[in-house]
């Protein structure tokens, strides 16, 4: 199965290490310093990064993994254009598609690169959205996918992460923002999948907490990857501490169909739809 | 004593935590959301706020702490007029200064309001510093006392601190960029003076962990200001987990008059030697 994933966050918002950690290995190297230019004065533009990973679910199924992060996002004054670069990586993608359904002869190598989603890292300020964020969500909610992603939430107290959520979450709703909000067919689900999207979309935006170390958890004896502080150890795979474990089983289990079939069959319906309309 | 610092941190630092946490007290109130306007294309403002303590040292001296800090830095796209804000303040009080000086009635009432250190907030990204930081400490540091200190140090591990504090120092050298560190005259220095700002030249930049509430330690059965965590709690005096009573104790005690001198017989003469000669 091919899934494609874009992570989108500031540089130190802890990209790599999502991506490392939702892969369980080490994709991304999170060492490199972004070194600035001794001339800070030249723009520092955004620049989109490409890795594919074969994982494999627990019923032995293979999924290639198309990953597209963007390093350098937020390290210069001026952020208005990474935008217009990430948006036409993704148009470009369905220019392509537009090509290719246009072509006589088909091109038996075509390689479909369409995003399924974006992953969209929020940082955890307690004052809900930025700017950044809500430009970001408007302009590529109806291109892409987007769930939105609280990063680094072991900085947040239990009562700071509720509040977070929930500034988040009226945000969300005052500036009618195009979030992927699990959206169904009410008279083609089940009970249960309905249940489980109603408690998908109470829990947007979803908690992350990632970690590239993998250590010997002193308490329990396993192996966990987690962060480890000199107040207390974090098990990225525990439940009580983030939504990682959901969002890594929507992502790659329960709803990696439903992303693909929501990109082909509405938002490139969409887009095609605008562009052979002039 | 009259003592005025600036604490400069994009929205969602901590800023104003690090305010009431170094006051021992609340004087900025941390749960107004800031609320974007619903037109988002109209420029957000930084907005200098400005609030009087009056603290007292162990020794019953009264410090009248005056503290400008800088809600909503760092909420628009575009950073770059924030500079000139804070910049126009600055120097602002320099001129205001130099027309007293240079008055034949002097005015009994006047108030010095210059900056005497400007606590500079670092985000924890992992990276060094970014454009932002730059440029603002090569643009206010000949004009202002700056001391970096990095934000959320609890979202560090002990070896990401070290990290983040190795590679912001190399860029601090890398760009010479002009921050406080600590300078003394060789000749009039004790040896344990000598030594103890040679020790805070080693700490920078100082790591903060900040917090408004107060509640007692399950353990020590004490209260303490801290933060509780599911997987730890954190009293933000402790040492070992930041240097935040360092940062008090040069802030309010050890270097208070230093950072007066030094703006005053430094800072503010070269500001007016310019003024004048200009
Ligand atoms: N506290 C905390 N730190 C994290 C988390 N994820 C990553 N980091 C740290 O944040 C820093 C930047 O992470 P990195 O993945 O390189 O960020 P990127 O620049 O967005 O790719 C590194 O020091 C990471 O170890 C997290 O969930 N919590
Ligand atoms: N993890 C962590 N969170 C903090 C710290 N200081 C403040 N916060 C939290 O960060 C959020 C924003 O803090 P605030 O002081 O309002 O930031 P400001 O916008 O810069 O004034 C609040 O939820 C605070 O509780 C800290 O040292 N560590």
């Amino acid at each position: 199965i091919n899934f494609t994933v874009m992570v989108v966050g500031e540089s130190g918002s802890g990209r790599s290490t999502f991506i490392n950690t939702l892969c369980g290995q080490q994709v991304v190297d999170t060492s490199t310093s972004i070194l600035l230019p001794t001339d800070t004065s030249t723009e520092i533009d955004l620049q989109l990064r490409e890795e594919t990973v074969e994982l494999e679910d627990d019923e032995g199924v293979k999924i290639q993994l198309n990953i597209i992060d963007t390093p350098g996002l937020g390290l210069s004054l001026d952020n208005t254009s990474s935008f217009e670069i990430i948006s036409d990586y993704i148009r470009h993608q369905y220019d392509e598609i537009l090509l290719e359904e246009s072509r006589v002869r088909r091109n038996p190598r075509f390689k479909d690169g369409r995003v399924h989603v974006c992953i969209y890292l929020i940082q955890p300020t307690g004052h809900g959205l930025k700017e950044m964020d809500v430009e970001f969500i408007r302009q590529l909610g109806t291109l892409v996918n987007i769930i939105p992603v609280i990063c680094k939430a072991d900085s947040l107290t239990r009562e700071e992460l509720r509040t977070n959520k929930k500034l988040i979450q009226e945000d969300i709703n005052r500036f009618n923002l195009p979030i992927y909000d699990f959206p169904f067919d009410e008279d083609e689900i089940s009970q249960e999948d309905y249940e489980t999207n109603m408690y998908l979309r109470s829990l947007i935006p979803l908690s992350m907490i990632g970690s590239n170390d993998v250590f010997e958890d002193s308490e329990t004896k396993t192996m966990i990857r987690g962060r480890k502080y000199n107040w207390g150890t974090i098990d990225v795979e525990d439940t009580n501490f983030s939504d990682f474990v959901i969002l890594r089983n929507t992502l790659l289990i329960s709803h990696l169909h439903d992303l693909k079939e929501y990109t082909h069959e509405i938002l490139y319906e969409n887009y095609r739809t605008e562009a052979l309309s002039g």
